[in-house]
């Protein structure tokens, strides 16, 4: 189960 | 002032093209050495960073550093309406900070057509992320293959699921699917090399194995552009967004960096 991520979430979480 | 003129149908217009499934509005840095364009698609899912270098136009003049929003839709609109062989000019002067004017001239000058376009607020599309491409040395991997045979891998794999799984060791690259109907597995054993060769995949730079799962809509939007290019190079890292690089010319570049698909 795969969600599609959002770039900036993404970005911000590293 | 900023001004440029490209002949119909040169790259700059091929990308605006390709770009159009992704991008509505984007911001543009002008400055002596070239322009760079930012978007950011109305989903959150892909960032597009490009830089079009001075030299790849017939002519660029910016007297000044400035920054305009640009509504590409509208843009490719009037640029399509131009003719073959057209030289076409685009121009912003300073006394006037609000419209950007796009002239087509016929190649026997002959006919002129000048259109305006309103420069629209942008600011939103800038992401702070200049940074991640100085960071080669962050992705686990990155590797370089045909542009085409890219388009191929992504239009293959749509046919089955809407996912794309990269996955990239010393020995394989693989791209696969697997759907309701069935599964694909595309695998290329790659060079290694520091100078790719045109025709092959080339595993570039590796860290480690790495896999992330992509969705194919985007990957296929990556691919469209790319096919203006012979190669595509492909980053992949677990931290970070995918990025598909083409080079443009010497210094320029367009770049596609992807959020990937994550299990919750």
């Amino acid at each position: 189960n795969k969600h599609q991520a959002d770039l900036e979430k993404f970005y911000n979480n590293r | 002032m900023f001004e440029l003129t490209m002949a119909k149908g040169s790259i700059l217009q091929g990308v605006l093209e390709a770009i159009l499934d992704l991008v509505n509005v984007a911001n543009v840095d002008c400055s002596s050495k070239g322009f760079s364009l930012q978007a950011l698609d109305t989903e959150h899912v892909v960032f597009l960073s490009l830089f079009f270098p001075s030299e790849v136009f017939r002519s660029y003049r910016c007297d000044e550093d400035c920054s305009m929003g640009i509504a590409i839709a509208d843009m490719v609109d009037l640029l399509r309406a131009s003719n073959d062989g057209d030289i076409i000019t685009i121009k912003v002067t300073d006394q006037n900070f609000e419209d950007i004017t796009i002239t087509f001239e016929s190649p026997d000058k002959t006919k002129t057509t000048d259109m305006d376009l309103q420069l629209v607020d942008a600011r939103s599309h800038r992401l702070k992320i200049s940074e991640w491409h100085d960071m080669e040395s962050e992705y686990q991997a990155i590797f370089c293959m045909p542009s085409a045979q890219f388009m191929l891998n992504c239009k293959s794999l749509s046919v089955i699921d809407d996912d794309v799984v990269i996955r990239v060791n010393e020995e394989v690259i693989s791209f696969s699917t697997k759907g309701k109907s069935g599964c694909v597995n595309i695998s290329h054993v790659p060079n290694k090399t520091d100078n790719p060769e045109k025709a092959s995949v080339t595993l570039t730079h590796m860290r480690g194995p790495v896999s992330l799962t992509l969705n194919l809509r985007y990957m296929k939007s990556c691919a469209k552009v790319s096919t203006l290019f012979d190669q595509v190079k492909i980053g992949l890292s677990t931290k970070l967004p995918l990025m598909v690089e083409c080079k443009i010319a010497e210094k320029g570049y367009i770049r596609y960096f992807v959020a990937p698909k994550i299990t919750e």
